[in-house]
């Protein structure tokens, strides 16, 4: 009775990760592989392919979806899908406005500068998307309401490092609802730091995918990643502990079935928590320090609170 | 609660879209 409770709670996290999170693993490596016909992604590996993909890169809608999505129904990759730019944010212009008027220098830092924004929107986008599926967790929703907000604020961008995982290969990633594919080479050639800010993502992205963990397995992980009793701040700690437990114990046997071949996975996976924790903590100094270096930085609200006193 | 109000207002509403 028990490993059919776990199974059941895998099979939860599972659908709930497939409804929140609509490019799966499973789409994006069909995509990055080529089966999906004749829609392979516009590839971004320029300037030039850059200011040719922006119409693309704004696109808030998946291809092949409802033709009128919800405002709430969104697409899930942690990558360039220009957003409204909250009151207060705005300004500096989303990508729809275009590099006129900017001599050819201005015109390609302005692009930087939009497709950093860009970024943010989404994040800020995949942020709503991570906190849906965290109050599908069972229990989630019934811990002191302070201990999800400590428990998100920890934990959204470790998932949103995850979640990028299945979109990323060697040579590049997969974005706007895996419509674009943006080589590293041309993330590399950004200038400083926003060139350091995807690197240490492929690195640990290409080191995870060598597990093969499918979707099913990734929704138990992400889920695991966001109970972590250690958070600072927490209040209640022993509930968040027991829920994590329960789920550990769904992937730990998840895992023995659906990779039977595959040793230590478990062990394996558990040792990525440290990977992400330090990817975190060098991601959020970069963002504090393009907020003291850049005269026209500006973060995303949402993204504000999560980075305010985080580390 | 102030110092993460929109962080608060994703947990608490399930389908309102708040203004990302």
């Amino acid at each position: 009775p028990e490993a059919a409770d776990l199974r059941a709670l895998s099979r939860l996290l599972y659908d709930s990760y497939v409804k929140h999170f609509p490019l799966t693993k499973a789409k994006a490596r069909a995509i990055l592989s080529g089966k999906t016909g004749d829609s392979s992604p516009f590839i971004i590996h320029d300037m030039k392919s850059l200011m040719d993909g922006e119409q693309l890169i704004n696109c808030k809608q998946i291809p092949g979806r409802d033709q009128h999505p919800s405002p709430a129904v969104l697409a899930d990759n942690y990558g360039v899908v220009a957003g409204h730019p909250a009151p207060g944010y705005g300004g500096l212009g989303g990508l729809s406005q275009g590099p006129i008027g900017l001599s050819h220098q201005g015109r390609t830092e302005g692009l930087e500068l939009r497709f950093f924004y860009s970024c943010q929107s989404r994040s800020a986008e995949a942020v709503r998307e991570v906190t849906e599926f965290a109050k599908s967790i069972p229990g989630f929703v019934d811990l002191d309401l302070n201990d999800q907000v400590t428990l998100l604020k920890y934990g959204v961008i470790e998932v949103l490092t995850l979640r990028m995982a299945p979109l990323m290969n060697k040579d590049g990633t997969l974005m706007s609802y895996g419509q674009i594919f943006m080589t590293r080479e041309f993330l590399k050639s950004l200038r400083k730091p926003f060139c350091q800010m995807l690197e240490p993502k492929f690195e640990f992205s290409v080191k995870f995918n060598t597990l093969e963990l499918d979707d099913s397995d990734l929704a138990l992980f992400l889920a695991v990643v966001i109970l972590s009793g250690d958070r600072p701040g927490l209040l209640n700690v022993r509930p968040i502990e027991r829920l994590q437990e329960t789920v550990l114990h769904s992937l730990e046997l998840h895992l023995k079935v659906n990779h039977p071949d595959s040793m230590q996975l478990f062990a394996k996976l558990l040792q990525k928590m440290t990977d992400l924790r330090q990817i975190v903590t060098d991601h959020v100094h970069l963002i504090q320090l393009l907020d003291k270096t850049e005269v026209d930085m500006c973060l995303h609200p949402l993204l504000q609170e999560i980075l305010k006193d985080l580390y | 609660k102030e110092k993460h109000k929109i962080l608060h207002q994703l947990l608490q509403n399930s389908t309102s879209p708040v203004d990302l």
